[in-house]
């Protein structure tokens, strides 16, 4: 299973669509500070289906959503698609390929889709949950995971070592 | 289970004694049981040798031996359960040149069957990579703009003056 | 006393509005007292405005723009209250070409009143320093041995290859 | 008051006496990953009369005493002095010059000099209390205390406030 493409819109700076196409085995991303680099990272965890604001720095689940800026006004809602290349069959489904949509409006309203259809939340986590990229499966690792790992005690170590089991 | 779990115990030791000698070229890790007559309760230490060095507390290690370290153990782990994803942000900031190229192989080795997505500040890692994406804000716009992946020479410079 | 502690407060105000401005050429930030009614006892708020961007709290700024902001911070205390020897350590490792440019500038001025000592492996403070030393270790001793402060070439691009 | 000169033996990696002249206003400090960089910043602080091991990544306080390589043995002490320019009379004494040594044994002995003079820790606390260098007042920042500048609760930030006062 392999990610191809992201599109997103809405989501923290990314006011205009944005579509990346990621080819490689392994891909720089490179920029000034604060131009959206680590926000991407978080479009791709929230469009996985990450339900904790705080993982992604935010406080409440609507702070994702575009707040304007000097030039520009907010927009009522984010969405990101994540489209697989799934020739392995990793994903559940007998597709080679399979794409999903999350969405959040400013109203609070949450909307999920595997290949364009509706589907529930769960349904979102079932659908990852035997790829390795369920909830811990992708790994996101920062400076705050590099001093974690380290500083971690023995039993939280145990615990990875269950998880990878 | 218990087998379960010391199977990939086992396997994750051999593969941090492994990926730690080849991060720092040379130098001793190793993972052990805190208790191991109670294997489903039991704690996982760790303890490292730098080149040159004692085997010493992860405490007292410098920034970029601390990330190095915790790098090799990232690359253990993804050996023993590959993630199909793997996103690292800025995680080669604190290393030196060198730290750079050796952390830089490993990667290389492991994007055979992992796909990696990397952000960098480092000179080193961007000219290793095979693919780029530049990410940019117009000044004062407050919205993120994706450049398509050859990156024009002006954003490079402006990330990286020296790199001129 | 209270008088004090509002005139330090009003002086730490002013001067955080502006090392900000200066450090990011632009945008806002300010203090503000929790409980302008108690206070003995209130707490001290910091909201930032990055420049083109709105006002956000600290949590949502980029990994550059939380440094550059402590920085400015530092810098702000240090005008209210200079201490004799300031020691930073790799601060700089998360800043873009332009954000290190703009430290520095204000590193050099403080430094007219205040000893600096900066640990960095970055090749734009490096340049800007008027005296370096060269620390090193020789490969497998274990032994810190110091280099007067003409760096030899070598050291340098051991550290920064692509700085040649 | 100026930091002129820094002395240390058997401090960490410093197995070799080492001396370091501190000339100018900025300073750069440079070298490879692990050689002993942030171990002079500890050497400092600690030569300053840091009492807290956990200040300096140590657990105990004999951790900061050279404890062997693969090519060397262990030291029985260690030793950082610090000579100050007083010009400005800053330090307490009526001195241009002003020495403070700090040594530790390995059995736990703990020595302090000030003009190469045997005093008590706390004459060494004394001389440096108005100098805006006792305990709070050197500024030693590194990721940690910018993490913790803008992660302090405002009640953090009073203090500092309260200290700066
Ligand atoms: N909901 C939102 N609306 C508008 N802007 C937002 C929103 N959420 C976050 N931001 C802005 O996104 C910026 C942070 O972007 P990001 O963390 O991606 O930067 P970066 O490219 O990783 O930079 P660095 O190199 O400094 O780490 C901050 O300026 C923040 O104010
Ligand atoms: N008591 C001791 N005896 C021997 N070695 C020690 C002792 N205490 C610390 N060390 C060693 O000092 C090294 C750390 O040095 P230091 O933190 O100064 O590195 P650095 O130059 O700051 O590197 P970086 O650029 O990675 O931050 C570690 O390898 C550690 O094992
Ligand atoms: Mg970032
Ligand atoms: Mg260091």
């Amino acid at each position: 299973m392999r990610l191809k493409r992201v599109q997103i819109f809405g989501f923290k700076t990314f006011a205009d669509k944005t579509t990346l196409d990621l080819d490689g085995d392994f891909t720089a991303v490179i920029g000034p500070n604060g131009c959206g680099k680590s926000n991407i990272v978080d479009a791709i965890m929230w469009g996985l289906g990450e339900p904790n604001a705080r993982a992604l720095r935010a406080q409440t689940s609507q702070d994702v959503i575009f707040s304007g800026s000097a030039t520009r006004k907010p927009v009522g809602f984010a969405e990101v698609t994540l489209i697989f290349d799934n020739e392995d069959g990793t994903l559940g489904l007998d597709l080679p390929e399979v794409s999903v949509t999350r969405r959040l409006s400013r109203n609070g309203n949450s909307e999920y889709f595997i290949n364009k259809r509706p589907c529930r939340q769960r349904d979102f986590f079932e659908l990852f949950a035997d790829s390795g990229l369920g909830r811990a499966g992708y790994a996101i690792v920062g400076q705050k995971e590099i001093d974690a790992a380290l500083a971690a005690s023995a039993e939280d170590r145990r615990a990875w070592i269950d998880e990878a089991a | 289970t218990r087998d379960r779990f010391m199977s990939t115990f086992e396997r994750l030791q051999l593969a941090f004694a492994d990926t730690f000698q080849r991060m720092f070229g040379g130098g001793e890790a190793s993972l052990s049981l805190s208790d191991p007559d109670d294997v489903l309760a039991t704690g996982v230490q760790v303890e490292v040798t730098i080149p040159g060095k004692r085997r010493q507390r992860l405490e007292l290690l410098s920034g970029g031996e601390r990330a190095m370290s915790a790098c090799a153990f990232l690359f253990a782990i993804l050996r023993v359960k590959p993630s199909p994803l793997v996103v690292l942000d800025e995680v080669d900031a604190p290393l030196d040149g060198r730290n750079v190229e050796r952390f830089i192989e490993m990667l290389k080795e492991a994007a055979q069957e992992i796909q990696f997505i990397v952000i960098t500040h480092n000179p080193v890692t961007i000219e290793a990579a095979p693919t780029w994406f530049g990410v940019t804000m117009e000044s004062g716009s407050g919205v993120t703009t994706v450049l398509p992946y050859r990156v024009p020479a002006q954003l490079i410079q402006e990330v990286i003056p020296e790199a001129q």
